[in-house]
């Protein structure tokens, strides 16, 4: 019997084989999305979030810089209190994951064989055509950023 | 922003970044 | 007695009675006592580097971050092996040109005032 960890490894690595659950198009809620191409039951595995993994400090730099350069932080997915994963110009397209109030998936951090990996599984049953969002659980700050989700539930802000 | 970048490179797995000497420094003279 | 401190430091770090070893990124070990005033001097062995390898040493208050290099902000002070430069606030100034490498003995000096 497979233990828990060795599941999640078999299942992560098969992520790369069923890219056909989601496309990329443009987005009601903010420039581009990833929609569902077939309907997906609840605690799928949907796409792992693929980038940079970066010490803390690092990212903090990286975010002044991009501030500065207008490009904006919102590829940054904090890991851990020391690690952050940073798909801003190196990655794979769940970057392009927007981020909901009321999100149809929610962000798991995985540990597989020592490495921390971050993956994106469906909350609900998923419909075909329904665009996949998460909750960033961005860190509250002071200069916000409006949340253009659209739900009922909706903050108000990403941060 | 990201969508749209020339030089984005796709990645099949996480990279770890190999930091620089100076990746802490601002200015050197 | 001074010693390398055993929490005052990077928890990537190895530390072995006196000596630190430390891989990847800058991060820091500090001592386990500070000083506040008067003139103190301290002496280290550096030891071994791998090629293409530096270290950077030199006097830091508590409040600067462990995951980075001495001298990367206003609360410490650094000096490097690599061109020998000085840092403070992450800003690089000539001081020592040459640098220094393994194999040296690497002393720091501070002096602080007494009656402030």
């Amino acid at each position: 019997s497979l233990g828990d960890a060795n599941n999640d490894f078999f299942k992560i690595n098969q992520l790369k084989f069923r890219k056909k659950m989601i496309k990329f198009a443009r987005s009601r809620i903010h420039g581009w999305g990833l929609y569902a191409m077939e309907s997906i039951a609840p605690d799928e595995m949907i796409v792992e979030y693929i980038g940079q993994t970066i010490r803390s400090l690092v990212a903090e730099e990286r975010e002044k810089a991009y501030e500065r350069r207008g490009i904006g932080s919102s590829y940054l997915f904090r890991i851990d209190l020391h690690h952050v994963i940073d798909a801003t110009k190196r990655g794979n397209f769940a970057r392009f994951i927007n981020h909901s109030c009321q999100p149809n998936c929610y962000a798991k951090v995985l540990t597989i064989e020592g490495e921390k990996r971050i993956v994106i599984y469906s909350r609900t049953i998923i419909k075909k055509g329904e665009e996949i969002t998460y909750d960033y659980k961005f860190p509250i700050e002071d200069d916000k950023i409006d949340c253009l989700c659209g739900a009922k539930t909706c903050r108000g802000y990403l941060n | 922003w990201s969508a749209f970048a020339p030089e984005f490179q796709e990645l099949e797995e996480n990279e770890k970044y190999i930091e620089k000497e100076n990746e802490f420094d601002m200015e050197d003279e | 007695t001074v010693n390398v401190s055993s929490n005052d430091r990077a928890f990537q770090l190895s530390i072995n009675g006196n000596s630190i070893t430390g891989f990847e990124g800058y991060s820091m070990a500090r001592a386990s006592h500070g000083v506040s005033k008067g003139t103190w001097y301290f002496e280290v062995n550096f030891d071994d580097q791998p090629d293409d390898s530096h270290i950077r040493i030199g006097w830091s208050q508590s409040y600067a971050s462990l995951q980075a290099c001495v001298g990367y902000n206003k609360f410490s002070y650094g000096w490097r092996s690599k061109h020998g430069t000085k840092f403070h606030e992450a800003k690089g100034k000539k001081y020592h040109f040459g640098g220094f490498k393994q194999g040296d003995v690497l002393g720091c000096l501070i002096h602080l005032p007494v009656d402030k």
